[in-house]
């Protein structure tokens, strides 16, 4: 997937760290001490369609390979979404002063691609 | 772009560049309300006084919980020691309760821990193992070196005035240090009722006084030595959920 640079409005992964004492957070959230709450933008054109590794899934591949060649079975606006999410493991003091720890899947976004 | 850009969802929503600083207070609304509702809690949990430091440090020391990188990544290695397998990772929770004190109960050697269930969502009790520390009073001269106790930990069921159940164990100690009791059956008895889980607990140790030994309940000279209950739970599956591999 594109990291955004700025360079052009192509679907990439817009990188976004919030750090948990700036939001007042750190006091119950023991680890880790902020959250990579990165997002996907930008748009997906029609010449992406033959883009290695922009399609999301082997259906866009698919419905892509018809793109290339003008045909355009259904609506095909393509959208700009997480391809690849992992997970992030919390620890924190809930309500009643417990410590929990969650691991907690798809909570962070590696890569982006059009769908 | 700009016919696709109405027509897609994702590409539309485009807070103001973060990089230049001005951050949309909405979207980073949304970042917290997607961080809350991933742990399941409505609100941010309000802490007034928390947990004696002591007691936080030796709890996660002992239960090597790792060091996290600065991206949460790295999973924390389970907290109570045991590997932990895979199909329980996805959803899984671990608590770490810390013993607490019933004024109403004159008993020295009685305690209770108050379990939170994570959110009211219904969590499965896989494993629940009480951490006490043990004091030994008197150097250990006597050429065998050890000695040995029986701690009977008494746990009450749920429910006023409810019967008590009993987990023994013989423990033989060389030095002062921490032993672990299993009370799976207690906690999940206790998750199966009600949305706050209170566990009543009652501590004795025969053989303590003669062989100079000392359970560490609740002293609160001696934080760093609170007892704790350490419950792994994972979301309660639907009766009939099919498994997909």
């Amino acid at each position: 997937g594109l990291e955004c640079d700025g360079s052009n409005d192509l679907c990439c992964r817009q990188r976004f760290y919030i750090d948990f004492r700036l939001i007042g957070w750190n006091d119950w959230i023991i680890a880790p001490s902020g959250y990579f709450g990165n997002y996907c933008e930008g748009s997906c054109p029609a010449y992406m369609a033959g883009v290695p590794g922009s399609a999301s899934s082997f259906h866009t591949a698919v419905v892509n390979q018809y793109r290339m060649r003008g045909m355009s079975p259904g609506s095909m606006n393509s959208c700009c979404i997480p391809t690849k999410l992992s997970m992030m493991s919390m620890l924190y003091f809930d309500d009643e002063y417990n410590i929990v720890k969650r691991d907690v899947p798809n909570m962070i976004v590696d890569e982006c691609g059009c769908a | 772009h700009q016919e696709l850009r109405d027509t897609c969802a994702s590409c539309a929503a485009q807070p103001e560049d973060p990089e230049s600083g001005r951050m949309d207070g909405d979207f980073l609304e949304a970042v917290k309300r997607h961080i809350l509702s991933r742990l399941q809690l409505r609100d941010r949990p309000n802490i007034t006084h928390p947990v004696p430091k002591a007691a936080m440090v030796t709890a996660l020391r002992k239960l090597h919980a790792g060091k996290l990188r600065e991206d949460g990544r790295v999973e924390i290695p389970n907290l109570d020691g045991h590997p932990m397998s895979n199909e329980v990772l996805e959803e899984s929770s671990e608590i770490i309760s810390f013993a607490e004190k019933d004024d109403l109960v004159m008993s020295k050697s009685s305690l209770f821990f108050l379990i939170s269930n994570e959110g009211n969502q219904n969590l499965q009790v896989t494993r629940a193992t009480l951490w006490l520390y043990f004091k030994l009073l008197l150097p250990i001269v006597e050429p065998r070196g050890r000695r040995k106790v029986m701690v009977k930990v008494y746990y009450q069921e749920p429910g006023f005035g409810s019967k008590w159940d009993l987990v023994e164990k013989r423990v033989e100690l060389r030095r002062s240090g921490w032993h672990t009791f299993t009370l799976t059956s207690a906690v999940r008895l206790a998750f199966e009722t009600g949305t706050d889980r209170r566990q009543n607990l009652d501590i004795r140790c025969e053989g303590c006084e003669t062989e100079g030994v000392v359970p560490v309940l609740l002293d609160l000279s001696d934080e760093s030595h609170r007892p704790f209950l350490v419950v792994r739970a994972r979301q309660a599956e639907g009766q009939h959920r099919i498994r997909k591999r």
